[in-house]
């Protein structure tokens, strides 16, 4: 039985995209069946994978439009996981929907006939609260929140918190929070280890921080050009070392 | 007669709101009359300036609802510009503005009684592509694109050129592109550098790429801690120094 977890923070630039395509590459390594899903009309997860989203006839886009999932909108990544694609034409969606019936449920009612399929559902959220997100969140059993170690991106996880009560109430109700994985962690700083003490203290024991920290690494930007997971650019460091056990610890949790 | 200036990018977290805050002292700093727009739900420009946004009862949310701007929506900083601030609240204001006649024109017929007071108006967006950025865009003079030095964020682009061009042909032919202000270069990594010089050979010279470039410091982070533009928190650093000078060219340019 598939377990559909979205990536989600509305603050930018916080990890979400390199956390789908990393802790997916590291579960596919682990002999699990992962499907990856960009649901951001900048195509970054599609772009990783090594796709250019533009060139796309089928992405998430059309699937949402039509209601079900054309067979031909599953593409092969490199590293054994399914992808479904985006691009800006997502960027419609949101309005398209807005004015239909069910609009939260479209994408769950896409996943119903192909959940089984997978141990994995990986959904990459844009950095909002919108429509878009709402659909993520109805289709999840639960949410990952990648925080980067910043004093804005600790600030920003109360209106995302609020969010998610509001769908456990109204929409799903039992969607559930995996936890947080802090991110962009530099030991050169103070800061960042402050914010990260913050970060414990703030959301433990009620929420789980997991103990993979992500460092801060030019390689992961390096590794998106090379349109690669860290995991197989660098996997040496860190930060590659920290996804590998987030999926073993996430793969544990499962059995 | 107040130039409105749109902080834009989809791509989330390359420094949006950094920009906007410290352009805004800067270009007060010289004398200016500036107001800044926090048009953003997670109401990151609103911390920044010294308030806490739930504890807010009017802004810019409120304003967007009743298509006018109560005068106690305009609140001081600690460095002379005015603020609009904005809250969680402004979430529902892209649901809620859907259905709504001209929909895309209601922050300009907002900001139509006050644009005389102001020699600058400075808008912080969203990383979305949404109708509070169409609304932004319909509003302004011109665009301001801050771009990280990195891979992604440099792909994101072409995605927001796209919907600039649509604004100027269907919503505001007077809209421009002031230009693109690179972000988050870091002299220790070639990737960066590297991005850099790919930003100056895809966008020039149709596009000016503004020569002040922003270095990436923890000082921005900690000044956010501080709730103080980064000019004032660490005045020496290359990055507080940038944008000084670039508030003087954009100044220069505004005579
Ligand atoms: N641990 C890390 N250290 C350094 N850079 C990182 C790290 N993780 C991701 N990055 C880089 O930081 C930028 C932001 O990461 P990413 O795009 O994954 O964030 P995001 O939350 O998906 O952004 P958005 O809000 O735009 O969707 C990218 O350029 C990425 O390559
Ligand atoms: N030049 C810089 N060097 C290092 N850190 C920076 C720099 N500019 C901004 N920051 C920090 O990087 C993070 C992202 O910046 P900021 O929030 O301004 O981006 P944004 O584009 O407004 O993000 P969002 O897409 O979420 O609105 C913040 O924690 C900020 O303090
Ligand atoms: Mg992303
Ligand atoms: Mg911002």
């Amino acid at each position: 039985m598939g377990q559909v977890l979205v990536i989600a923070n509305q603050k930018g630039g916080v990890g979400k995209t390199t956390t789908t395509l990393n802790l997916g590459a590291a579960l596919s390594e682990l002999g699990a069946e992962v499907l990856l899903i960009d649901l951001d009309p900048q195509g970054g997860l599609t772009l990783c994978c090594g796709y250019e989203p533009d060139s796309l006839e089928n992405t998430i886009y059309n699937a949402l439009q039509k209601g079900e999932l054309a067979p031909e909108t599953l593409i092969k990544t490199k590293f054994r996981a399914d992808l479904i694609p985006a691009n800006v034409d997502l960027a419609l969606a949101e309005m398209e929907l807005i004015n239909s019936v069910a609009r939260e449920k479209r994408l769950a009612a896409i996943l119903e006939p192909i959940k089984d399929n997978y141990d994995f559902i990986l959904i990459d959220g844009q950095p909002s609260l919108g429509l878009l997100t709402l659909n993520s969140m109805t289709a999840a059993d639960s949410v990952l929140i990648p925080i980067a170690c910043e004093y804005l991106a600790l600030r920003g996880v109360d209106g995302l918190l609020k969010m998610i009560k509001k769908v456990q109430t109204q929409l799903n109700s039992s969607l559930e929070i995996k936890g947080i994985l802090a991110t962009m962690l530099d030991r050169r700083t103070k800061h960042t280890g402050q914010v990260l003490k913050q970060i414990k203290e703030k959301f433990e024991p009620q929420i789980k921080v997991y103990p993979q920290i992500i460092y801060r690494s030019i390689r992961f930007a390096e590794a998106a050009e090379a349109q690669k997971p860290v995991i197989y650019y660098a996997k040496k460091i860190p930060g590659a070392q920290a996804y590998r056990n987030l999926a073993r610890e996430i793969r544990h949790e499962d059995i």
